[in-house]
């Protein structure tokens, strides 16, 4: 079965001779018909004693394909003409055989022939994910005593920890042996754990950066609720319908602040402040799936002003080439 | 001064190239993937199909890091891109030391093969944090060498 996953030579790139390929769907539900698409990479210095590593990208709802394997730490980088590839100089398959796992169902070209499975949330990504390296065993047997990592980035703050944990409550309840899993250790990167924390962060971050004034970051820390209302969630819809007197004038306080705030940090990449944007498309797209996901943030708010603004460059910078014209 | 020949420079427009190379009929036919010239979708990198639990992405993960590190059987690293803005490094730190673990050896500097400072790190019992010196969210990415070095640092389980 995994010999039929087999990837022996990639477009724009040709045969593979350094190290071993797969790819292709496990099935974690067959009642459902859910099956997750993985690309599986084997260590090119020793497949054998290496560890394995599981990396997912966040979102929610972002590939660890585009993200992790072809951008970040897979064995190619595309080149601009988005036809060809070019050696990544420092992929973690130097160190580790590394799967790359597009979850939930729905993600990339992993699927779903029931079409609720659309609606999902951490408990059944963890179930799913544990039933997908499950499966990965079964076809690849020869790496069931390998040390086994989980690691990711952003959205993967939520995914790692719990599959982490239902491994770990996995493996206790295990009736044989095929039921467990050789897991060591995770990473995550730049991970969203906690709203409240992590929001408060970005807000105090962004002023010791210099990139808000003083009046806008105290706003914001005065009047937005990060304990009771998570990630910032501002706006008049999370009002309750009899809102209080003393809450509904803070929200709106919060709202206009985060507004602010907006406008003094411009059209920056919020993934990488130092870094150039991309124009005319700013908009990153895990980013914006974590802002969609989060709702009206800061950090999200602050997404959708910059994409609002390059669209809005580019839209003048068209009206303009065309006044020339 | 972005170059082809230079993998280590940033490119912020990446995404789209994936996007357009996983949207080649011969790159999904070679990755034996249900092929979206087929099927009536592309590919992207971020899809809104899926609709996830709000609840869920407000919930905190620290009771689930209190549960793994109670079962005291993991190595946890966390690191974290020093120039990130949408989750930055200031309030990774502040979660962290929440955690309330022993520091087994205190905030200092981590050198990278370069001998430059790669980031800082502090060791707690049973979790690493780590900064990445002029990184972004995308770590690997954006600091590959120090990435890769902080990589293989932790999984030879040295200092």
């Amino acid at each position: 079965a995994a010999l039929q996953d087999q990837v022996t030579s990639m477009p724009g790139w040709g045969p593979l001779k350094s190290f071993k390929m797969f790819s292709g769907y496990i099935t974690v539900d067959a009642a459902a018909g859910r099956a997750l698409f993985y690309v599986f990479v084997e260590s090119e210095s020793d497949p054998v004693a290496d560890p394995l590593m599981l990396w997912l990208n966040g979102g929610p709802g972002c590939s660890s394909l585009g993200g992790g394997f072809m951008s970040e730490l897979g064995p190619f980088l595309p080149n601009k003409d988005g036809h060809t590839l070019k050696a990544n100089p420092y992929p973690w398959n130097k160190k580790a055989s590394v799967l790359f796992l597009e979850s939930p169902a729905f993600v990339g070209w992993s699927y779903s022939n029931t079409s609720s499975d659309a609606i999902v949330g951490d408990a059944r990504t963890a179930k799913d994910s544990r039933a997908f390296l499950l499966g990965f065993m079964e076809r690849f047997p020869q790496f069931k005593s390998n040390d086994l990592y989980l690691s990711g980035e952003s959205y993967a703050g939520h995914y790692v920890p719990n599959l982490a944990r239902e491994i770990v409550r996995g493996n206790r309840g295990a009736r044989s042996p095929r039921e467990t899993l050789n897991l060591k250790g995770i990473l995550v990167g730049n991970p969203l754990t906690d709203t409240a924390v992590d929001n408060m962060g970005a807000v105090d971050f962004w002023w010791h950066h210099a990139m808000i004034s003083d009046e806008t970051a105290e706003g914001i820390r005065s009047n937005c609720d990060f304990n009771n209302i998570g990630p910032l969630l501002i706006g008049e819809d999370v009002l309750p319908t009899t809102a209080d007197a003393l809450t509904k004038p803070r929200v709106i306080a919060c709202d206009e602040f985060c507004d602010r705030a907006m406008s003094e940090l411009g059209p920056i990449n919020i993934y990488d402040i130092y870094a150039d944007v991309c124009i005319p498309k700013a908009a990153q797209s895990e980013a914006l799936a974590l802002t969609r996901a989060l709702g009206p943030t800061p950090a999200g708010l602050m997404i959708r002003a910059a994409v609002q603004l390059s669209s809005r460059e580019k839209q003048e910078s068209s009206n303009s080439a065309d006044s020339s014209s | 001064s972005l170059t082809d020949e230079d993998p280590s420079k940033y490119d912020p427009c990446v995404d789209n190239e994936v996007e357009t190379y996983m949207n080649l009929p011969e790159v999904q036919k070679a990755l034996h993937a249900n092929q979206t010239v087929i099927l009536p979708w592309r590919w992207t990198d971020c899809t809104e199909k899926v609709q996830y639990s709000r609840s869920d992405v407000l919930a905190s993960m620290l009771p689930v890091y209190e549960e793994l590190l109670a079962s005291g059987s993991l190595r946890i690293l966390v690191f974290s891109g020093d120039v990130d803005g949408i989750l930055p490094v200031v309030g990774t730190r502040r979660w962290v030391s929440g955690l309330g673990l022993p520091i087994k050896s205190a905030w200092r500097p981590w050198l990278s093969p370069t001998r430059q400072v790669g980031g800082h790190v502090i060791e707690y019992e049973g979790l690493i944090f780590a900064s990445v010196r002029n990184a972004g969210h995308m770590v690997p990415y954006v600091q590959p060498e120090r990435m890769f070095h902080l990589l293989t640092s932790f999984l030879n389980e040295e200092s």
